[in-house]
C-alpha cells in the first residue's frame, strides 16, 4: 500500500458517498444516469467474486464489501424509492454499445481463460467505459448540478491517483498490469475534458456547470 | 505475485 494507492481509494469512496448522500437528502436523482450506476454495479459484482476465493487483508474485504453494498444502494434509490424522479429521458446512451466490445474484448484479451478471469477482465474494460452514459447526459442536456460534478471530480481523481500508484509500483516493485494500466489511462482520458470545464466552472463559484 | 496484486487493488 502506498500513498497513491490510499488516496486513490479514499477519493473512490468519496465519489461514492457523495453521490448517495446527494440522492437522499434531496430525494432526487436527477441529472443522474441510472444506466453509469448500473455498470458500476455490474463492475464491482464482476471484479469482486475474488472475495470467495482469496483472502489479501482485511481493508480490501472491506472496502470491497462497502463498495458493492453502496453501489447496490446507489441503484435502488434510483430506480425504486426515487424513480419518479428518475430521469430516463434523457438517459438515452445505449449500453449494449458498450457490453458487447466489452465481452467480446474480455474474452480475447486475459490473463487466462478461466470464467472468474474472464470475468475480471469484463470488470476493468467495463470500468473504463462505464461513466459513458453520465458524461453523454451531461452532454444532452447541457448542464450538471455542482454535485454531479463534485461527484465525477473524485472519481476521476480516482482513476488519476491509481495511475501514480502504477508509476510507482513499477519502480518500486517492478510491477506492471498491462490490462488493468491500459484501460486505467483510457479511462482516465475521458476525464479530462470534463476536468478542465470543471476547473474553469465549478470551482469559480457557479452553481451548475453550463457547457460551452 | 503479480495476481495477488491485482486481487489487492480495488
Amino acid at each position: 500500500m502506498n500513498v497513491f494507492r490510499l488516496a486513490g481509494d479514499v477519493s473512490h469512496l468519496v465519489a461514492i458517498i457523495i453521490l448517495l448522500v446527494k440522492i437522499w437528502r434531496s430525494k432526487s436523482c436527477a441529472g443522474i444516469s441510472g444506466k453509469s450506476q448500473v455498470l458500476f454495479a455490474l463492475v464491482f459484482t464482476t471484479r469482486y467474486l475474488d472475495l470467495f476465493t482469496v483472502f489479501i487483508s482485511a481493508y480490501n474485504t472491506i472496502m470491497k464489501v462497502v463498495f458493492l453494498a453502496m453501489s447496490y444502494a446507489t441503484v435502488y434509490l434510483i430506480y425504486m424509492r426515487f424513480r419518479n424522479m428518475y430521469d430516463s429521458e434523457n438517459d438515452t446512451f445505449r449500453v449494449e454499445f458498450l457490453l458487447v466490445p466489452v465481452i467480446g474484448l474480455s474474452f480475447l484479451e486475459n490473463y487466462a481463460f478461466t470464467p472468474l478471469e474472464i470475468l475480471w477482465t469484463f470488470s476493468i474494460f467495463l470500468e473504463a467505459v462505464a461513466i459513458m452514459p453520465q458524461l453523454f447526459m451531461i452532454t444532452k442536456t447541457g448542464e450538471a448540478e455542482s454535485i454531479t460534478t463534485h461527484y465525477l471530480f473524485f472519481l476521476g481523481l480516482y482513476r488519476a491517483l491509481y495511475i501514480a500508484n502504477w508509476v510507482w509500483r513499477y519502480h518500486t516493485e517492478e510491477f506492471f498490469d498491462q490490462i488493468a494500466v491500459v484501460s486505467g489511462v483510457v479511462q482516465t482520458i475521458f476525464y479530462c475534458d470534463f476536468f478542465y470545464l470543471y476547473v474553469t466552472r465549478v470551482l469559480r463559484g457557479k452553481a451548475k456547470m453550463i457547457l460551452p | 505475485s503479480q495476481e495477488l496484486v491485482r486481487h489487492d487493488e480495488l
